[in-house]
């Protein structure tokens, strides 16, 4: 699936990627 | 834990010994932001449980466009229950094996 990374000045690395889905179908 | 509309687990099993744990965050409630919320899906990230401090990591997301500065401490707070909760299970399966 596709994902982004946002990488912060400090240095942590944030993976962005789809809501997984079985989380939608509770919603 | 308060329902913060944001929610963030575990994004890996939990071996109860590392310090750095992979979570996952994610908006369930964008109603319950204060700030403009762009849908930018799951955010997954690294944390030391030892060293680390939910607050500090809520800011960078802010810093990186995440969130808006109005809902960093909404953001600090949901990384701290899932933290504590981590931590509390710890404790009790360290204690069960005693």
């Amino acid at each position: 699936s596709p994902s982004a990374q946002v990488v912060h000045s400090a240095g942590r690395r944030f993976i962005v990627s789809p809501v997984p889905e079985a989380r939608l179908k509770e919603q | 834990a308060e329902d913060t509309g944001v929610r963030v687990e575990l994004a890996e099993e939990d071996d109860g010994k590392k310090s750095s744990i992979a979570l996952k965050l994610w908006v369930e409630d964008p109603k319950k932001l204060k700030g403009k919320y762009k849908e930018s899906g799951a955010i997954e990230f690294t944390f030391d449980l030892e060293k680390e401090v939910p607050e500090v990591v809520a800011q960078e997301m802010v810093e990186s466009g995440f969130f808006h500065e109005s809902d960093a401490k909404t953001v600090g707070k949901s990384i701290r229950d899932r933290v504590a909760l981590i931590k509390w299970r710890r404790e009790r399966t360290v204690s069960a094996a005693a």
